[in-house]
């Protein structure tokens, strides 16, 4: 079973399109693994990176030494995932 | 649940509970809803669709189609919903009994069933399907990039490890073939709507080119009236538009091969939520999407019945 303990979401917004440009580069980084949930388009519309914890460093690096902002929108994925079974369970349970 | 109505739709199901569902659902509405088994998945699992029907052949139709991406798991729990919708205001909502005394309705509610299996027993982010790639260790290929419409051109990938790859050929996936033979053989489809979460947009093609439609002004007029009805419900702010410009160019997408086999109403949404929660979208907003997403549905069902060609 893959766990996602560490990973995080990533929300990037590019100032420009030498900026969105970066984030075409860095999305297509096959190495890193990303999971791009929402891909760059324009300016206006941020960017959602799933990022595994093994590639936090670098991710966060590269955007920082480009000066692209970026906050984190889910710190733990897998926090969030075992809140939604506990969730589940709760509801299966409830129903039972 | 012994029947569809004490079926929780507030909460998450497995695959199975859903399977369970739509024979439900057939059982209880003999003379509307039918199950067709399209094909099969990689890994054996039957591809159901739900047929609305009154009666008459061959009839014009509307195509639904939720959870093609599995790991998207409002679309699958929507569907479901609108499924019950479906049976519940037929014969009450004029509307709707309008549209099905001219047209039939096919909803499609587990479009990447192994994928689905997959988010709910291995890997919650599982995207894609589940079919191996030869000579790579990377499973699956994302089925929203398989489709014969500007295939493996940019906005998808060509590495089986990558979210959006295209796969080795256009249809090669037993999910997507299912669907291209089922609307060939059809021939009369009229509109089809796929549905994906999340980023709050309601698109239309094309994704593989910036090239417009000819039918674009009359696709973004209605995608505006579709979404202005969704956003009346709790306010949900959506933008519309075209792929290419609305979300990013991608290519071998559903909807830009529906609309190229003369399918005018061809359009894709992606569900609630703007970010907060991504993909892990708490139970208690099921709901309110389906709710919301089927104002936007009725809107464009009720413009393709009326507008006829």
């Amino acid at each position: 079973k893959d766990t996602f303990e560490g990973d995080q979401v990533l929300r990037i917004t590019a100032k420009d399109e030498s900026q969105l440009a970066l984030l075409h580069d860095l999305s297509e980084m096959e190495m890193l693994h990303l999971d791009v949930w929402r891909g760059p388009t324009d300016v206006a519309t941020p960017v959602d990176i799933r990022v595994p914890f093994h590639s936090l460093k670098s991710v966060k690096a590269y955007l920082e030494a480009r000066d692209v902002q970026y906050t984190i929108m889910i710190e733990d994925l897998q926090a969030v995932l075992d809140e939604e079974q506990t969730q589940m369970r709760m509801a299966s349970r409830a129903a039972e | 649940p012994r029947n569809t109505d004490a079926f929780d739709y507030s909460n998450y199901h497995t695959i199975n509970e859903i399977y369970s569902f739509q024979d439900m659902l057939v059982a209880e509405n003999p003379q509307l809803v039918s199950k067709i088994v399209i094909g099969q998945s990689y890994q054996g699992r039957p591809l159901n669709v739900l047929k609305f029907s009154t009666g008459g052949t061959n009839r014009p139709a509307i195509w639904i189609d939720t959870g093609i991406h599995s790991r998207e798991w409002v679309t699958q729990a929507s569907g479901t919903w609108f499924a019950k919708k479906i049976v519940t205001d037929y014969g009450s909502d004029p509307t709707l009994t309008a549209i099905l005394n001219r047209m039939d309705i096919f909803l499609e509610i587990v479009t990447n069933p192994d994928g689905f299996y997959y988010t709910q027993n291995n890997n919650r982010m599982w995207r894609k399907t589940r079919q191996p790639n030869s000579g790579s260790s990377c499973v699956g290929v994302d089925p929203n990039r398989n489709w014969d419409a500007g295939f493996g051109g940019p906005g998808s990938s060509k590495n089986p490890c990558s979210e959006t790859y295209s796969g080795r050929s256009a249809h090669s996936e037993s999910e997507v073939k299912s669907i291209v033979d089922f609307v060939k053989s059809h021939g009369n489809m009229k509109a089809f709507v796929s549905i994906h979460a999340y980023s709050q947009m309601l698109l239309y093609p094309y994704g593989y080119t910036s090239t417009p439609t000819k039918d674009q002004k009359e696709l973004h007029a209605l995608a505006s009236k579709a979404v202005k009805n969704l956003t009346s419900l709790y306010g949900t702010r959506y933008r519309y538009g075209s792929i290419i410009n609305t979300i990013y160019q991608a290519s071998g997408g559903t909807i830009d091969w529906t609309y190229n086999q003369g399918i005018k109403y061809s359009y894709t949404f992606e569900l609630r939520d703007t970010g907060r929660y991504g993909f892990i979208l708490p139970a208690n907003q099921i709901l309110p999407t389906a709710k919301e997403t089927w104002l936007a549905m009725m809107t464009i069902m009720e413009h393709t019945n009326a507008n006829t060609y």
